[in-house]
C-alpha cells in the first residue's frame, strides 16, 4: 500500500467508498 | 461543444458518463494518462478510473471471485491496508473491507500501480498507434501478445478496449462479449478531447 502514489489516493478512496456503498444495496 | 481544460473532476465525471450512458454493460472505465519519465519517454500512467461492477443477474450479488482461499485473505488484507491508509485509522473492523474482493475489483486495483510505456501493453499500443484496441472474447484475450489482456482473461474479462485520445487513453473492460461499436469511440471523443 506504501507504494500507491499519493495521486492515485484519490481513485483509491473513491473505489472504497463506492465498494462499502455496494455491499450495503446488496 | 466547447473542449474542457482536462482536470481530475471532470475526469470521474466523464467516465462515469461514458459506463452509464452506455448500452453495453461495461465493468470498469480506466484514463490512462500521458506523461513524460525522467528520459523524456512518454509513459501511461494512472490517471483516474470508475469501477462499476458486474451485471448483477438477479443473484443478489456480484459474480463472485474464482480465487483460492488463500488469495482471498490476501486480497481482503490489501484491502484492510488500503483502507486504513485511506481512512487514517490503524485497524478496521469495517464489514464492507471484509467481503470477498472479486476477481474484476482486484484486476482494477492492481491496475492503479501499473504504466506503459508508448508502445507497450494495450494502452500503449492505441496511444502509440492512435487507433484503437478492441479485443473481444476468451480466447482472443487468452491468445494476445499483452500481458494486461492475459491477465484480464483470467481475472474474468471477456472484453478489453482501448481508445487514444488527446492526453492518453480511455479502456473500458467488461465480463461480457461486446462487440465493436462506432458510438462508443464517438462518445470517447467528444469526452475526451481535452484542450491542453
Amino acid at each position: 500500500p506504501s507504494a500507491v502514489p499519493q495521486a492515485r489516493k484519490a481513485s483509491l478512496a473513491r473505489f472504497l467508498e463506492k465498494r462499502k456503498e455496494r455491499m450495503m444495496n446488496a | 461543444p466547447p473542449v474542457a481544460a482536462f482536470n481530475q473532476e471532470t475526469l470521474q465525471q466523464r467516465l462515469q458518463a461514458l459506463i452509464e450512458g452506455a448500452r453495453e454493460s461495461w465493468t470498469y472505465a480506466i484514463f490512462w494518462q500521458s506523461s513524460y519519465d525522467y528520459s523524456g519517454a512518454t509513459v501511461l500512467g494512472w490517471g483516474d478510473g470508475y469501477y462499476k461492477g458486474e451485471e448483477d443477474k438477479g443473484r443478489g450479488k456480484s459474480k463472485s471471485s474464482a480465487s483460492s482461499v488463500a488469495e482471498q485473505e490476501h486480497r481482503k488484507k490489501v484491502l484492510r491496508e488500503l483502507n486504513s491508509l485511506i481512512s487514517g485509522s490503524a485497524s478496521s473492523t469495517d464489514d464492507a473491507v471484509d467481503e470477498e474482493v472479486t476477481d474484476t475489483e482486484w484486476f482494477f486495483l492492481v491496475s492503479m500501480t501499473q504504466s506503459f510505456v508508448n508502445g507497450g501493453g494495450l494502452p500503449g499500443q492505441a496511444f502509440f498507434n492512435s487507433s484503437s484496441v478492441w479485443v473481444a472474447g476468451t480466447d482472443s484475450l487468452a491468445n494476445s501478445t499483452c500481458e494486461r489482456a492475459r491477465q484480464g482473461q483470467i481475472f474474468g474479462l471477456q472484453t478489453i478496449v482501448c481508445i487514444p485520445s488527446e492526453n492518453g487513453v480511455v479502456e473500458l473492460g467488461s465480463t461480457e462479449l461486446i462487440f465493436q461499436s462506432s458510438d462508443l469511440m464517438n462518445k470517447v471523443r467528444v469526452l475526451f478531447n481535452f484542450s491542453n
